[in-house]
């Protein structure tokens, strides 16, 4: 789940416009 | 006054502001019925990721950040990050009145929430007096949006290598943001200032946030 990533993760995969994995 | 060119980089701030906000299927859950501390712990986490997802899509609005270094981009959102999420919360705390029943309630319910998610009080009293202190400031949803797009091209964060761009790009809003509250706050000079210290209070939850989280974890 999303919420075991780090908060780079969740940015570089936002930034590439990925969201849901 | 603002000059055109201003008003129109205000406006589109403000709208992509507005537009990329949590969805409502995770607040809705957030104010839906309580549960316990490890489904609270949830939840916040998901609000959170969430949040970080939005800010992202802010952020890629903002003129010229696309243009920006990639791994400067990066190091900004990192840097930045928590201190977004404590304005937005800031805002949806600090909400006057006339404030309607409903919305008083969810951010009752809110607030028992993240008080009985298990995060220390020690870090929980220090953010509801922030939450406050901005309330005091009565700010209008474009100074929110500003101080956000402000502290997100802050160019002093860690492992930014091209400060400068970065200050080309943040320069024009402080601009803005200044000539705002002269006019949107006549009655208070000191309104920018008081602003920009509210920025600097920020940056101390930036610090706290890690022992925060790491609390949070253990208990």
């Amino acid at each position: 789940p999303a919420s075991n990533l780090g908060l780079e993760d969740i940015i570089r995969k936002a930034l590439m416009g990925k969201y849901d994995d | 006054e603002l000059t055109q060119e201003q008003q129109d980089l205000l406006r589109y701030i403000l709208d992509s502001f507005i537009k990329y906000r949590i969805p409502q299927e995770v607040t809705k859950k957030l104010l839906q019925e309580r549960c316990n501390a490890e489904e609270n712990f949830l939840l916040l986490t998901e609000t959170a990721t969430s949040h970080v997802q939005v800010l992202v899509e802010f952020t890629k609005k903002l003129p010229g950040f696309q243009a920006l270094d990639h791994e400067d981009q990066i190091a900004l959102l990192k840097g930045s990050a928590v201190e977004a999420m404590f304005l937005r919360s800031a805002q949806i705390f600090s909400k006057k009145i006339p404030h309607e029943q409903s919305e008083q309630k969810q951010s009752e319910l809110l607030e028992d929430r993240i008080r009985h998610s298990g995060i220390a009080e020690e870090y929980i009293t220090p953010m509801f007096n922030f939450y406050r202190s901005i309330g005091e400031l009565k700010m209008a949803q474009e100074e929110y949006a500003l101080l956000t797009a402000i502290t997100i091209l802050s160019p002093d964060r860690s492992y930014v290598k091209h400060r400068e761009a970065v200050e080309r790009l943040q320069e024009p809003l402080l601009d803005i943001l200044q000539k705002y509250c002269k006019l949107n706050h006549p009655d208070d000079p000191q309104h920018f200032a008081r602003l920009l210290g509210r920025l600097t209070e920020l940056r101390t939850f930036n610090h706290h946030h890690a022992d925060m989280l790491m609390s949070w974890r253990i208990n």
